[in-house]
């Protein structure tokens, strides 16, 4: 564990708190994406459930354990609790085309051998999904053009976090030798997704004013 | 150490 990876474990934690505070506050789901939700849940339960058969450390297991656990509960609160506030109608990224290639660039690359196949390539399946799952968010977010300050407190952290993992990856270079291409790759091109969203979060969030896309 | 995923990694 370095400083990095904890303040990036602590951001996603963060942006998790943020987005339940959101919803349970405003009592609506406004503005949050479901179908990006949905892929948070089938890229914690693809990855984390190795909890059940690897253990690393308490802090490991508990986190695997909240994100599993939050992100079932968020799915839950949008679904079913404040279903009447979702729009679906501007939630129209189309999940296949995220899914699917994720599915396939797995069974592609991956760290399988004899002794793990199906949990290797869940793992990278979750990595190559989890890269690409804010995508359906963004769109929402570029439909309407605005957000409220909260979500976007919600982006950042989300963001952060990622990017966060970048200077970890960084250090174990440098400390242990360690290199992970698939998580290197795919963390690089999650982070430059949230590269429009950094911008305007620092230009206007920032200063007070609130969050809308140029037209 | 190369070529295998980092298992401390959330």
């Amino acid at each position: 564990m370095n400083i990095f990876r904890f303040l990036g474990d602590l951001s996603h934690l963060t942006s998790i708190l943020i987005l339940i505070h959101k919803i349970q506050t405003s009592r609506s789901c406004r503005g949050i994406s479901y179908k990006t939700q949905l892929l948070y849940v089938i890229v914690f339960v693809s990855r984390y459930l190795d909890l059940v058969w690897t253990y690393v450390s308490l802090y490991n297991s508990l986190m695997k354990l909240f994100f599993i656990s939050s992100s079932s509960y968020i799915l839950y609160l949008i679904k079913i609790r404040f279903r009447p506030t979702l729009d679906p109608s501007i939630d129209t990224f189309s999940l296949p085309y995220l899914i699917i290639p994720a599915a396939i660039l797995s069974l592609i690359f991956n760290y399988a051998d004899e002794k793990a196949w199906l949990s290797e390539v869940l793992w990278s399946f979750s990595i190559y999904l989890e890269s690409v799952a804010i995508l359906p968010q963004l769109f929402l977010l570029q439909r309407t053009g605005e957000a409220e300050t909260i979500t976007t407190h919600y982006l950042f952290a989300l963001g952060a976090y990622r990017a966060l993992y970048i200077p970890n990856w960084i250090y174990r270079y440098a400390t242990e030798s360690f290199v992970d291409p698939i998580a290197i790759i795919s963390g690089l091109i999650q982070t430059a997704l949230y590269a429009d969203f950094f911008y305007i979060y620092f230009t206007k969030v920032i200063r007070g004013q609130k969050f809308e896309l140029p037209a | 150490h190369v070529h295998t995923h980092a298992h401390d990694e959330l």
